[in-house]
C-alpha cells in the first residue's frame, strides 16, 4: 500500500546531514555586548 | 539574472558598527540633559537601499549611561561606563539614518532610558545606594548646600545650578545622600553675589563655562559635607538641531 508520509518526514528524511564538526554561525543579531546587560 | 540580493548586515559587521557609532556621537551631540551614553550591544540593523550609493539604515540601540555630563568636552571613549552597582541607566534607541556616497546622516531618532529596577541592583549589591527622585526634598537639600557652600568658599566666579543629574540615598549604617549637578559661571564673582546676587547672571554664549559639581552630605551618625566642583572652562556651542532629552524614564525624539 501506498502511504503519503508527513512533510516533516520527508523533511526531515531529505534533509542534508551537515558535515562533521560543522558549527552554525552565530546569528546576526542582537551583536555582542559591551559591557553588561540590563 | 538579477544580482543575488547582498546578505543582510549583520549586528557586529564593520558597517554596523560604523554606523551605530555616527548615531551615539549624534545621540551625545545633541543632547541637552543628563549624561552621555556608550554603546552597549547593537540590537538590530535592516538596510534598505534606495539605489547605487543610498541606503537607509534602521538600527536598534542598547546604550548605557556614562559618568561624564552631556556638557563635558570628555571624549566618549575616556567616559567610564556606570557599573551595575552604582545603579545603571539603559537607554534604548530605534535611529533611522541614511548612507549616501559613504557618508552618513540621521534621519530620525527616538530613545527611551530607564535605571536598571531596584531588585536588580540589590541582587547584586544589598547595600548599595539606590537611584533617588531628582525632586526628593533630600536631594535639593543636599544641592542647595553644596552649592552654598562652594560659592562661599571659592574664588573662581559665582556659580548657580543648572540641573541636578542623578542622585542617591544610603540609609545604613550611615544617612548619605550623593548628588551629581551641572553648574555654570555666572558674570560675579562669589563676592559681588553675597552682596545682591540677583546681579548675576549667566555668560553669554560666546564667554559660557559650564561645569560639574559631586556632593556626598551625611546627616547621621555625623554631619559632614564633601563638595568638588570642576569648571569645563569655554566651549564653541555645537549646533542645536534639535533636542533630545535623556532623563531616566523618560522618551526622546
Amino acid at each position: 500500500s501506498v502511504a503519503k508520509r508527513a512533510v516533516a518526514d520527508v523533511a526531515q528524511h531529505d534533509k542534508v546531514p551537515h558535515p562533521v564538526g560543522f558549527v552554525p554561525p552565530p546569528p546576526p543579531c542582537p551583536g555582542k555586548i559591551r559591557h553588561f546587560k540590563i | 539574472v538579477p544580482a543575488a540580493p547582498l546578505a543582510p548586515l549583520g549586528c557586529d559587521d564593520p558597517e554596523s558598527e560604523a554606523a551605530a557609532e555616527f548615531a551615539v556621537n549624534y545621540i551625545n551631540g545633541h543632547s541637552h540633559h543628563g549624561y552621555k551614553f556608550a554603546l552597549n550591544s547593537i540590537e538590530n540593523i535592516r538596510v534598505i537601499s534606495q539605489g547605487l550609493n543610498n541606503d537607509i539604515i534602521f538600527l536598534e540601540l542598547d546604550l548605557l549611561e556614562t559618568t561624564c555630563h552631556v556638557l563635558s568636552p570628555t571624549p566618549l571613549a575616556n567616559c567610564t561606563v556606570r557599573s551595575f552597582a552604582q545603579h545603571a541607566v539603559e537607554g534604548d534607541c530605534d535611529i533611522k539614518l541614511q548612507k549616501l556616497d559613504g557618508k552618513f546622516s540621521v534621519l530620525a531618532s527616538k530613545c527611551h532610558s530607564h535605571a536598571d529596577s531596584s531588585e536588580d541592583v540589590r541582587q547584586v549589591c544589598p547595600e548599595c545606594p539606590l537611584l533617588a527622585s531628582l525632586n526628593n526634598t533630600e536631594v535639593l537639600t543636599a544641592v542647595a548646600t553644596a552649592l552654598n557652600d562652594h560659592n562661599s568658599k571659592t574664588a573662581d566666579p559665582y556659580l548657580i545650578l543648572l540641573e541636578i543629574g542623578r542622585a542617591n540615598i544610603q540609609y545604613e549604617p550611615a544617612h548619605i545622600v550623593s548628588v551629581e549637578f551641572a553648574v555654570a559661571a555666572t558674570n560675579c564673582s562669589a563676592e559681588d553675589a553675597k552682596v545682591s546676587v540677583e546681579a548675576c547672571q549667566l555668560l553669554p554664549d560666546d564667554q559660557s563655562n559650564f561645569g560639574f559639581c559631586t556632593a556626598t552630605m551625611v546627616t547621621r551618625p555625623s554631619q559632614d559635607l564633601r563638595v568638588g566642583c570642576q569648571l569645563y572652562g569655554h566651549q564653541v556651542p555645537t549646533p542645536d538641531a534639535g533636542v533630545i532629552y535623556s532623563h531616566p524614564g523618560h522618551d526622546t525624539s
